[in-house]
């Protein structure tokens, strides 16, 4: 009852600052680094190769360029709600100042703040030689004794009200004992007086608005806060770490618990299971499970669903986070068929391709696949056999007649990138041998090549160009040196609905028993430059002079391990599987040595 | 036994659907 | 709701759950069987009827491939596979069982491949390796299969799991090496 309110309007506008400031600095400094970034982004796509991207825009269907617009105007439009949001914060805040400044009781406050460098007419750091010589000036011009006889009795006051603000002013940047009074309270003659306050004017908490405040108050902690905290609990507990509902996630690990392994696993099978998710049942509950089951199809034959086109979109674009989910529990039940099975799933749903032994060159655009089926006399079915025809027989192959579109598969089937292992090794930084009890790591160089390169062993590439940095910063975290490497670019996925630039993925299997020891390695860094040279199988003909090792990349790959290396000395084997998430045919996969030794 | 049975019995079923898949 | 049927013996779950179904059946397999059994003192013991027969038929089998029958060869051998499956009982000894039916599959597999037919081949040793069975001829013989099916990728994977766990096995070197050439001339 014996508070003071803020009558004068001194302290509910500092308040309110305060308020405004804490939101909207980090929003601003947020909304300035995505600006940033996002520009660093966009560079990153247009330095690696970009022919796949713009094709990929050129053979779009009409509903996926509206599916992708539309998701685009839902995030611009809430972009433009928070760039409004503090374009009108810091408005509200520059009017503030402004009447913080224009405010007389405010700066009548502010008036009684003692600053003895302002009363000397000095600067804050001036030396003691200089406040003496100030001081000895002024106090000779307002000296009670020393003013004009012809001032009126209000200016003498002011003057000798001076004269002893000016004195103690002196003494508070020389005299011991008022100087520390000056530092502790602000005042050389110690602390004055203080008063607390409510930052709010009395007429809200007076009569009838104080019971709409007490209202207000109530619905703001007793309904709106628990509303929303509730609200972002529950939906923080539905998900899981990778980003999955729960439901989904207890769905799958069921699944791959009562797993029998007599059952031949299918893309059928994943896609039965992936129909059952619960974000599908969120996103469309008006559909059911069959009909999921249906769309998932439709996508991989290429079918178009009728009125239901839109939502096989959604659905599509959302399997992407679900597959990755389903891996990683298939990775944690430590089962490999399903592992590889969820990305050639993955791949099917990108390239709209169903999973056969002729997927690589379906993937393709313009084929008939009926000609190339029943057409050919010899089974050809990987991108690199198809490369040793000449481009008419090619024609004849996939059932192309035009010619611009042929070379536009050509395009696109030489661009398509193909991983060949160079050199892999386990290796522990610092030491020349994998030690027992050790941590390695598996350390892959690569060459990313078109199926149209003319073929050329390991061995041709020499040491020096697969050695690393052996600086102190490599032992430290051997994976930096992995972000120096570019971005992967954009796939070419003309019936995938949004723009996407996919992965690699690890997989690490123990040979003894056959099963996945580790979870799977996301790789999304990988230099391309390789993919535009020009090192047709079909035009090169001396390999011994043709091929020089010095205009390629090599590619590394970093594959953490999760487990030391055994205790016991011997040769432990292991099978590495890098699959690409988005096209069939670049996937490696080989059996990797560890040599335990002293 | 019972297991052992059953996954002899599914043989005839693999067999099918690797020649549809291959 | 369990439903007991006193003529026939049997249980029933109507609209159960897949595994309640399955043990259900099961208990139903098991109540057939002891209820067919004339022996009220049967033990785990294999019967030695059921042996004699299955080996007659067997040696039946081995005596028409020494004859160059390879056709006959092999119904003989699916037949004394069948009657192993058909005329065992549940409490049989496992282990017996088992040694049983993957010697005869073993034949079985050889018979398979020499006739062509490798599909049939293949899910033998697919059997034969989920049983247990991770000797180096399983997998050469497995290889072999994926070979002759074209599936040249899932043969080296096969091929490389048995030399990592028998390194010096010289055919399943040679066959890595075989399996090499056709995967690069199969990509081009």
């Amino acid at each position: 009852q014996s508070y003071d309110y803020d009558e004068g309007s001194e302290t509910w506008p500092f308040f309110v600052l305060a308020v405004l400031c804490v939101v909207l600095v980090p929003l601003t400094a947020m909304q300035l680094w995505e600006l940033v970034s996002g520009g660093q982004k966009d560079q990153d796509l247009k330095d690696q190769l970009n022919v796949l991207g713009k094709m990929s825009e050129q053979y779009a269907s009409s509903e996926i360029l509206e599916f992708r617009a539309k998701n685009l105007a839902k995030k611009s439009k809430w972009l433009a709600k928070r760039n409004l949001f503090i374009i009108a914060g810091w408005t509200v805040v520059a009017y503030l100042v402004q009447y913080i400044g224009s405010n007389d009781a405010i700066q009548d406050a502010a008036t009684l703040l003692f600053d003895p460098y302002t009363l000397l007419d000095i600067s804050t750091s001036s030396t003691d030689r200089e406040i003496r010589s100030a001081y000895r000036k002024l106090s000779v011009k307002f000296h009670p004794d020393k003013l004009t006889k012809d001032l009126s009795p209000e200016q003498r006051s002011v003057a000798e009200e001076q004269f002893v603000l000016i004195t103690k002013a002196y003494k508070a940047l020389t005299d011991e004992v008022t100087r520390e009074n000056f530092l502790k309270y602000g005042h050389p003659d110690g602390p004055q007086a203080t008063s607390h306050g409510i930052a709010l004017p009395k007429f809200l908490v007076d009569s009838s608005a104080s019971t709409l405040m007490v209202l207000g108050y109530i619905a703001l902690l007793g309904v709106i806060l628990p509303y929303f905290v509730s609200r972002w609990w529950s939906k923080t507990q539905s998900m899981t770490k990778k980003g999955i509902h729960v439901k989904s996630a207890s769905y799958f690990s069921d699944r791959l618990f009562n797993f029998k392994p007599s059952q031949v696993v299918t893309l059928d099978l994943i896609v039965n299971w992936l129909s059952h998710a619960e974000e599908f049942k969120l996103m469309f509950p008006e559909l059911g499970q069959e009909t999921f089951e249906t769309l998932l199809h439709d996508q991989v034959n290429r079918k178009h669903s009728g009125t239901l086109e839109t939502a096989k979109l959604g659905l599509v674009a959302k399997s992407h986070v679900l597959l990755f989910g389903l891996l990683d529990i298939a990775t944690t039940f430590r089962n490999l068929e399903i592992s590889n099975m969820a990305i050639d799933t993955l791949k099917a749903i990108v390239q709209a391709t169903p999973v056969s032994p002729y997927s690589q060159l379906l993937q393709l655009p313009n084929v008939n696949a009926k000609s190339l089926l029943e057409g050919s006399v010899d089974d050809i079915r990987t991108l690199g056999k198809l490369f040793t025809y000449d481009d008419a027989k090619i024609g004849k192959i996939l059932g192309i007649d035009d010619n611009t579109k042929l070379q536009e598969t050509l395009t696109i089937a030489s661009a398509i990138p193909h991983l060949k292992l160079i050199r892999a090794e386990f290796k522990v930084p610092g030491e020349s041998v994998v030690t027992p009890q050790s941590t390695p790591h598996i350390s892959l160089k690569v060459l990313v090549r078109s199926a149209k390169h003319k073929f050329f062993g390991p061995n041709l590439i020499p040491d020096e160009m697969c050695q690393d940095e052996q600086d102190f910063d490599s032992l430290r975290d051997p994976f930096a040196s992995i972000l120096e490497q570019p971005r992967l670019p954009q796939t070419f996925a003309p019936h995938f609905p949004g723009k996407r630039s996919g992965c690699w993925c690890a997989l690490v299997v123990l040979q003894k028993d056959g099963k996945v020891i580790q979870t799977p390695m996301l790789i999304d860094r990988l230099s391309f430059a390789n993919l535009n040279k020009d090192f047709d199988k079909r035009t090169v003909k001396d390999l011994e002079k043709d091929f020089k090792p010095e205009d390629w990349v090599i590619g590394t790959i970093k594959i953490p391990f999760s487990q030391p290396a055994p205790a016991e000395k011997g040769d432990f084997f292991f099978r590495v599987i890098v699959k690409s998430t988005e096209y069939f045919g670049p996937d490696l996969d080989f059996t990797l040595a560890m040599a335990v030794r002293e | 036994n019972q297991a052992l049975k059953r996954r002899f019995q599914a043989i005839l079923l693999r067999k099918e659907v690797f020649s549809e898949q291959w | 709701t369990l439903q007991y049927d006193s003529n026939s013996k049997l249980l029933d779950v109507p609209d159960a759950s897949e595994d309640v179904e399955m043990n259900v059946k099961q208990i139903n397999k098991l109540t057939q069987d002891l209820v067919a059994e004339s022996n009220p003192n049967f033990t785990p013991q294999p019967r030695e009827d059921s042996t004699a027969m299955i080996k007659k038929l067997f040696e039946n089998g081995l005596k028409q491939l020494q004859q160059q029958k390879m056709a006959d060869a092999l119904k003989s051998v699916n037949l004394a596979v069948e009657m192993a499956q058909r005329k065992r009982a549940p409490w049989e000894a496992f282990a017996v069982q088992l040694q049983e039916l993957q010697f005869m599959m073993k034949n079985r597999v050889d018979l398979c491949l020499v006739q062509g037919k490798f599909m049939d081949a293949l899910q033998d040793l697919d059997f034969l390796q989920n049983t247990g069975l991770t000797t180096s001829d399983v997998f050469i013989r497995k290889t072999d299969a994926l070979m002759k099916l074209k599936q040249y990728d899932q043969a080296r994977a096969e091929v490389e799991r048995g030399l990592s766990l028998d390194p010096t096995n010289a055919k399943l070197r040679v066959l890595h090496m075989e399996n090499t050439r056709r995967l690069a001339e199969y990509n081009g």
